[in-house]
């Protein structure tokens, strides 16, 4: 079946969508066959894709809210081997609304119970990606439920990485509670200074906490470091204002040099675990 | 009275904490009494202004859903003229805990019933700067009805200025709803990098955007673009590591003088107005 991946990062701005875009175009341009869905209330992967969130008639929303909504209802193709799940901003409601079934565990399931047609027993994707929000709520929640694995896009700042203790508390919990199969494949750096000593120290603490966690049994302790690390690029800023992956925005670019080696790096992890 | 300003934008990473601290430090420096809160579940005020957020007794969480504790009791100075009310990550669970108090408009309030003593009526504060998460939802709902004014620290990226009509209906929506005093009095541009084709182009629609609203009686017709922006520059991302502020880390650095001359722009619009 299909790796669903969650890129989560509970910290504002680190690259989240940017990576959910770029690493999903660079997969589908591998070969893989790539659903992308936006958990996000901002849409911002659905207009970086070139849909309009205003404009989309059913959404995720109406896919978590209304029972007679089906995954493939909402599906659209955006590109060669890449279908996603749009967002609008009214998803931002979702919380609310599934609030009360939020302490038996149900209000979090809800996206793996739909999406479960599209993926259990199905050959039509070899990879999932679901951008996810700033914060560690119900819609975070559910893309754990339904995810194989988290990758953490984050950037080499201070403030980044004091969060990052918090998002593995928060994935143990759901893997304790609701997903058992879940665990952290790794972390992308995204708008990588490479040349800042702030981006040195930051990386020295980074991979010192993941080498202690080796062996541990934590779902961490296979986490890697992808190289290379996405440099900071204002192409990849920019491509999100014509809807496009950086591939077909500016492919020589060293932001898109970047995202393909990270995703061969992603596909070659999975093929020998 | 004191001056309420909520930082908010719904977007992540744009600069609200890295403006929160150095723009509340800039005021304590040209002589204003400075009262910081943090409404960031994150902490990352808090941890930027040296406090370790899970060492502090009582927080804004506390305030926030114990009758018993006031804002006096976790108030806490952290430097001349700069006292702040500081977070712990429990502040998270504030949504889930006051939602059932939402639907008839209490539980925006209770930063407002609490702040009052601190406030109202007394002369110890001339500015209050509020850190907001970045989302729309019951912490940054608090902070609008606390506040007299919404400051919009922002990146002239394109998918953060694509959140702005968002941000502007929800200021409406409490400024009907429950503070009717609310308006927007400016846009902050942060981590700006003014030879890129991407920050003129985004910075043209920002500011036709605003032109657009005058003499409309919006709660945003005499928002202002405030002169200068505040350049990227690798100390301000430093600066938060050693918890201290731009101007206690590298006074002389262009962080520093765009901050200072930021927080004159922001005084002297207060004293016209
Ligand atoms: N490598 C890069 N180089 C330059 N700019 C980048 C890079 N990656 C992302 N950006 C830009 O930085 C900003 C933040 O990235 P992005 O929006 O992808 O982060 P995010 O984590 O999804 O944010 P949010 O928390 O709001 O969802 C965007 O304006 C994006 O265009
Ligand atoms: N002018 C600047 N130059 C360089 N780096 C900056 C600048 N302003 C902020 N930063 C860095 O960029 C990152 C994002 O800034 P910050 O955390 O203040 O944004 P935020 O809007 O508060 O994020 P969140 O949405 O997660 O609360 C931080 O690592 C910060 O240190
Ligand atoms: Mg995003
Ligand atoms: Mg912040």
């Amino acid at each position: 079946g299909a790796r669903v991946i969650a890129l989560m990062n509970q910290k504002g701005g680190v690259g989240k969508t940017t990576t959910a875009v770029n690493l999903g175009a660079a997969m589908a341009r591998l070969g893989k066959r790539v659903l992308l869905i936006d958990m996000d209330p901002q849409g911002h992967l659905t207009l970086h894709m070139g849909l309009d969130p205003a404009s989309l008639g059913h959404s995720v929303y109406d896919l978590l809210i209304d029972p007679a909504v089906s995954a493939g209802d909402i599906a659209q193709e955006v590109g060669e081997r890449l279908v996603i799940l749009p967002a609008e901003t009214n998803l931002a409601g979702v919380e609310s609304e599934l609030a009360a079934d939020a302490a038996d565990g149900r209000a979090q399931r809800v996206l793996m119970d739909k999406c479960a047609p599209l993926l259990r027993g199905k050959d039509w994707f070899d990879s999932v990606l679901i951008d996810c929000p700033p914060s560690l709520g119900l819609l975070t929640l559910n893309a754990l439920a339904l995810a194989d694995e988290v990758i953490v896009p984050m950037q080499a700042h201070f403030l980044a990485l004091q969060g990052l203790s918090k998002l593995l508390e928060t994935v143990q919990l759901v893997k304790q509670a609701i997903n058992p199969a879940l665990s952290v494949a790794g972390v992308i750096l995204c708008m990588h200074e490479g040349q800042t000593i702030l981006a040195k120290e930051v990386l020295d603490d980074l991979s010192a906490f993941l080498d202690s966690g080796r062996g541990t049994g934590q779902p961490w302790s296979d986490a890697v470091l992808y190289q290379p690390a996405v440099r900071r690029n204002i192409k990849l800023a920019e491509c999100s204002s014509f809807g496009k992956s950086i591939f077909d925005y500016a492919p020589q670019c060293p932001g898109a040099q970047d995202y393909l080696a990270v995703a061969r790096a992603v596909i070659a992890q999975h093929a020998t675990s």
